[in-house]
């Protein structure tokens, strides 16, 4: 399997594309009051985290930055024991937000968090 | 109705910031004061957020304020508001205990109206770092040109926060009446100043302050 695998790549890559059902960002749009913290959140009104979600193709294309480890670990489920699972599809970048909120005090803050928006997804 | 989150609830290991602003933050949580700020002081922070960051919060690039953290602090006692005659004065205070050991000061300001239209005439205020007994009041002056009508005066020298030298700086806010004097009942008095601290917070999980060389520093 592998050497056919290997002798005909760009083939089975073709045919491959990227399935709807793959790794991919989707959004999720949700406000604080739906987190229970609009009481001391007072700005953004808007927040969309986003999430990674679907299978990770059998052969990782470049473009989900798999490591060699997740690689291996996909030939092992199918051609070596399918308990070992595929790789996950996780966030992979993420972008920081601003928050503005009130304070114990009375006070208000502004902070950067980071990590806050998932912008890619992997497969690791 | 999501329960706050109850400190017994979050894991024993140090949590993230994120989660410990909700744990310390959210209302219910103990010491929290009902009475958020309002008014000037809530419309200035928003237009200093807006600048900052766009409608999902994401922080616009190229207009960083140059750290990730900025804290206002409300006068936390106004001594009587005294009229005499054309002016006016009132002693301010801010607490400055309890800041969190994180945050490293990197500039205060304190931020007024320097310029105020009444109906007959206007008011023309300025603030003072009160006088002590080692030493004589200091008169600020704004450091950046008013924005909006506000001015900002630069504190930084006079806060040593960190090491925890100062726990509370104390001002003066004098106004004059300028032009026609209307009836005989006193103005209504300004808006009172407020204090902003611009801070890096140091924990992990907080966006670097414009570490990125390609931000620019203001």
């Amino acid at each position: 399997d592998t050497g056919t695998l290997a002798h005909d790549l760009p083939g089975y890559l073709r045919e491959q594309g990227r399935e709807k059902s793959d790794c991919s960002l989707r959004p999720f749009p949700v406000s604080f009051a739906q987190l229970g913290w609009d009481h001391w959140i007072i700005a953004p009104h808007r927040y969309n985290p986003r999430y990674c979600k679907g299978a990770c193709p059998r052969l990782l294309r470049y473009d989900y930055h798999a490591p060699n480890h997740a690689v291996v670990q996909s030939f092992v489920h199918q051609l070596v024991d399918a308990n070992v699972p595929r790789p996950s599809c996780v966030p992979y970048r993420y972008s920081p937000i601003s928050v503005l909120m009130i304070e114990r005090d009375g006070g208000i803050l502004y902070k950067e968090y980071e990590n806050m928006i998932a912008e890619s997804c992997t497969c690791r | 109705n999501q329960s706050p989150l109850s400190p017994g609830s979050l894991p024993a290991v140090p949590p993230l910031p994120l989660l410990q602003a909700l744990q310390v933050q959210a209302p219910g949580s103990r010491g929290w004061q009902a009475e958020p700020a309002s008014g000037q002081p809530l419309r200035y922070m928003l237009n200093l957020y807006r600048h900052a960051a766009d409608r999902e919060g994401r922080p616009r690039h190229g207009r960083s304020l140059g750290t990730n953290t900025v804290r206002l602090v409300l006068a936390s006692s106004h001594g009587d508001q005294s009229w005499a005659g054309r002016w006016y004065m009132q002693p301010l205070t801010y607490r400055l205990e309890g800041q969190p050991k994180a945050e490293h000061l990197l500039r205060a300001t304190v931020v007024y109206l320097p310029n105020l239209p009444l109906a007959r005439g206007r008011l023309l205020c300025a603030l003072e770092l009160a006088a002590t007994g080692e030493a004589p009041g200091v008169l600020l002056s704004p450091a950046t040109r008013p924005r909006h009508g506000w001015a900002e005066a630069d504190v930084t020298p006079y806060l040593a926060l960190g090491n925890g030298s100062v726990g509370s700086l104390a001002l003066r806010h004098i106004c004059v009446r300028a032009g026609r004097v209307g009836g005989h009942n006193a103005p209504v008095a300004p808006s009172h100043p407020f204090l902003l601290l611009y801070l890096n917070d140091t924990q992990a999980g907080l966006a670097p302050p414009a570490a990125e060389p390609h931000r620019h520093r203001r």
